[in-house]
Formats: C-alpha cells, sequence, structure tokens
C-alpha cells in the first residue's frame, strides 16, 4: 500500500 | 513604490506559467534586494519557491511591499507576450493594482486587481541532503515524460555514480539510467544510495518551464521530499515535493 505524504510531516 | 522591468516577457511568462501549475496564488515580497515568494500547493504535497534577484531587472525600484496575485489571471495576461516585448510590473497602491505593461512598439497594460494574502507566506524549511545530482533539464524533462507512459509515480535513485528514474507498471517497466559520464550529468555528488518515490504529475508540472539548456539540480534523500531548483531567465525556482510511501 502506498501512501502520499505531505510537507507537513516534514515541518 | 514598485516598479521593475525585465528583458524578456516572454520569458517570465515560463516561470509564470510554471507557478500557475501548481499553486492558484501567490504573495510576492519585494523589497530593494528583489523580489521573493513562496507557497505550498493546496494539498501541501509540494512548495514552490521563486526568488528574483533585483540584478536580474534591466531597472528595479522597490520598497517593502506585499503584492498577492491570483495566478490563473496572471497566467492569461501574461499568456498575450510577444517575442520582443519587454515586461514592466508596476505597483499602483492607489488602486491596489498590479499594472502588468508589455512595451514594444508602444505599451499594452493590463490592471491586476490584488488579493490581500498579508499573512500567509510560507516559510521553507531547511533540509539536509547528502545526495545532489547537476542534470541537464531537458534530459530530465524527456525521461519523466517516458515515465508518464507506464505508471503515475516514479522511483528515484541515487548512488555516489548514478541516478535512475524508474517506473513500474501493471505489465510495463521503465528506466532511465544517468551515470557520471553521461552527457546530461553535470555533477552527482553523494556518498551513500538513496530512493526515493514521487508523484509523477507533480513532477511534470515543477519541470514545465525547463527547455534545452537549462541545468536542473535535484536534491535526493530516502522516503525525504526531493528539493529541485532551476534558473529561468535570472529568476531562481525552488520547488519541494513530498514523497510517496509504502506503508
Amino acid at each position: 500500500q502506498e501512501k502520499q505524504l505531505t510537507l507537513d510531516n516534514f515541518f | 513604490m514598485f516598479k521593475a522591468k525585465l528583458e524578456s516577457a516572454k520569458e517570465f511568462k515560463k516561470v509564470v506559467d510554471t507557478m500557475a501549475t501548481l499553486l492558484d496564488e501567490i504573495c510576492l515580497q519585494v523589497n530593494e534586494e528583489g523580489v521573493r515568494a513562496a507557497a505550498m500547493d493546496p494539498s501541501h504535497v509540494a512548495l514552490l519557491s521563486l526568488n528574483i534577484p533585483r540584478i536580474a531587472f534591466e531597472d528595479y525600484q522597490a520598497d517593502e511591499h506585499e503584492i498577492g496575485i491570483e495566478l490563473e489571471a496572471f497566467k492569461k495576461i501574461m499568456n498575450r507576450a510577444k517575442a520582443k516585448d519587454k515586461l514592466i510590473l508596476e505597483l499602483d497602491e492607489e488602486r491596489n493594482r498590479l499594472n502588468v505593461i508589455f512595451e514594444n512598439q508602444g505599451k499594452r497594460k493590463f490592471s491586476l486587481s490584488l488579493l490581500d494574502l498579508s499573512g500567509a507566506t510560507t516559510k521553507v524549511p531547511e533540509l539536509e541532503y547528502h545526495n545532489v545530482i547537476t542534470i541537464k533539464g531537458d534530459a530530465l524533462k524527456e525521461a519523466l515524460k517516458d515515465a508518464d507512459l507506464i505508471s503515475d509515480h516514479v522511483i528515484m535513485r541515487a548512488s555516489p555514480y548514478e541516478f535512475k528514474i524508474e517506473a513500474k507498471g501493471d505489465l510495463n517497466d521503465f528506466t532511465a539510467e544517468f551515470s557520471s559520464e553521461d552527457d546530461a550529468i553535470i555533477s552527482i555528488e553523494g556518498e551513500e544510495e538513496v530512493k526515493s518515490a514521487f508523484n509523477l504529475e507533480y513532477l511534470l508540472d515543477m519541470v514545465k518551464g525547463v527547455s534545452k539548456g537549462d541545468i536542473v539540480k535535484l536534491y535526493l534523500g530516502n522516503d525525504m521530499p526531493l528539493k529541485m531548483e532551476y534558473s529561468l531567465a535570472g529568476c531562481e525556482l525552488m520547488f519541494l515535493l513530498a514523497p510517496r510511501i509504502e506503508e
């Protein structure tokens, strides 16, 4: 299962 | 006041086109040093940052202002740029508009109504990367278009000597391989092997303004956002794209 992360995950 | 003149309206059109594919609106922060802006796309998957140092302009005068622009309208106006048009951007503070003027045999002036985006500035995070690939823009763009035939996402892999873009479909695969010896590669830096997967639609939007002769810098990590940098006519563009991960 693939999931698209958002940039909020890295800030 | 803000009044800035660019040599080529047609070149700046590429910058506006690229911004408009990812973003609905942007807040230009102008001061005596130049023009800066940063914004995330509505889904927070991609970030675009623009920096136009004053040296990129033919004429430049600016105090501090925030200029909020609706990009679809700006893009439509910029689509009217002709080959030898110069571009003047001028803030009309009284009417709260940005005048977009094409200067050639005469002047054609559009007045773009401004949005109040004050306080909507996006901070650009400092991420650390060990792998940096500097590649010819057209080679990267063609590889991404190839991959688009096969899948809606790609895996980017980098090692100290190699950079790969892979796409896997249900039946068919695609791989683009670039070694540090290849003509397309200016340099590959990095000490380890890294890989991350990215949505292809975003990648294609990010390279929209890239053409032959442009050089693109890619910063890669393991399941990290991709950082991409390139310049168009003195305008420095930087993108961050969040990865896809396996759960």
